[in-house]
């Protein structure tokens, strides 16, 4: 379903360059949790934003169903992860001027659904993540921990079909990450089993996926 | 050696108020670690920012040595920070426009360390925190543990008696935070032990401390 063919990804760095990933290729099965595990600077996070099509490999490709990520222009992409794709980034992301219940609604309006359903839902999952008594708190005004599940909560707003999460428990005791995750896996909400790709330090969240991958140095590592 | 006397913390929210932290008392020991867990949301950041005086309690007082940090006016308690304190916060807060040597530098340049001692100390650290081949990047050219290890050799940059650190793993491997933990007792170092306050999320982390203590909804929790 996803497919990263052969990707690299090169930085400038001063005189020199960094090589981030390092003509990896990977397969993602839908429906299915996979796990990427790691040291920090490994290129977890650069393989991430790669197979949403955040960036673009310096070479190599990205398709999901088929379709070139890689390949598309720009709003075209936009469009298209707007239709299939969550992303909860590492460092949130959230618009600071928007309170939680706008952040959640946001990809809701950039899909034109109605407001009163918009509202509706945002309010639905901000409770499911345990903050339906901060709905109207700016980003500034949450903990750490309710930042992230604002966060969560936004990528899973369109109900999509695929979840990129990166460290999406890592300010969460792990009571709360626990209940994050079975809402992330979408199972326990009888739908349709969602593609959920995470990046995580925590061995048990990793524990819990189909599959763990393990990258070093920018490279798949079969190591143990 | 640092107390915490009643303090409370409130802050508004819309029409309502967020009790944050509700009349607690704490106090830590010279030398020894003390690390604070507790619930997403439970008043842990709050805690330690009070205590190392970036932001006023409602209610109750904050003493250092037996000097006020809550009565302390701005200026001298910068001062006294820059002399007594290093601090880990949860987001980091590095400035985006220094690199990491100079964001590194940037309290020893407060603290009117001469250039040469400065840049020998920013190479050492990031050395230290396995940054040797980053120094050049801006926090944007950074992974997310490598920005958390920036902010950890920033806060050792004046070799403080007392470092808070908020989540100060969260976002690395355990081999990695393994290693930071050393350089953060500075017990390693064979130097006088300094004083750690630290949050976690991670129970292996919590296991290191001398003392535990547990937060719930902004009060002291002595359940299991
Ligand atoms: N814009 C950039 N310019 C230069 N180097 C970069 C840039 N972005 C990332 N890097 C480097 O690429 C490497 C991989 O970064 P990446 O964010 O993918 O790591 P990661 O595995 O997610 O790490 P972490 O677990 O710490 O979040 C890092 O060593 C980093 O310094
Ligand atoms: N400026 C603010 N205005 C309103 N409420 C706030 C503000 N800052 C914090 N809060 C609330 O106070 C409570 C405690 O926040 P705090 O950051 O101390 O929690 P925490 O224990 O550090 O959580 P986490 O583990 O998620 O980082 C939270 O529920 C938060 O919503
Ligand atoms: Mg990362
Ligand atoms: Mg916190």
């Amino acid at each position: 379903i996803l497919q990263a063919s052969d990707i690299s990804k090169v930085y400038p760095s001063g005189e020199d360059t960094v090589t981030a990933l390092n003509h990896l290729s990977l397969e993602f099965d839908a429906g299915r949790i996979t796990a990427i595990v790691g040291p920090s600077g490994s290129g977890k996070s650069t393989l991430l934003n790669l197979l949403a099509g955040f960036d673009v490999p310096s070479s190599g490709n990205v398709t999901h169903n088929g379709n070139s990520i890689t390949a598309m222009p720009e709003t075209t992409l936009a469009s298209y992860r707007l239709a299939h794709f969550g992303f909860i980034f590492q460092n949130y992301n959230l618009v600071s001027i928007l309170n939680a219940q706008e952040n959640v609604e946001l990809p809701l309006s950039l899909a034109s659904v109605p407001r009163l359903e918009r509202t509706k839902r945002a309010k639905e999952l901000l409770a499911r993540v345990g903050l339906g008594k901060r709905i109207t708190h700016r980003p500034n005004q949450l903990s750490g921990g309710e930042q992230q599940r604002v966060a969560i909560a936004r990528a899973l707003a369109t109900n999509p079909s695929v979840i990129f999460a990166d460290e999406p428990t890592g300010n969460l005791d792990s009571a709360t990450g626990s209940g994050i995750l079975e809402l992330l896996t979408g199972r326990s909400e009888g739908s349709e089993a969602r593609t959920l790709i995470l990046i995580t330090h925590d061995m048990e969240v990793a524990a819990r996926a189909d599959k763990i991958v393990k990258i070093r140095d920018g490279r798949l590592d079969s190591g143990a």
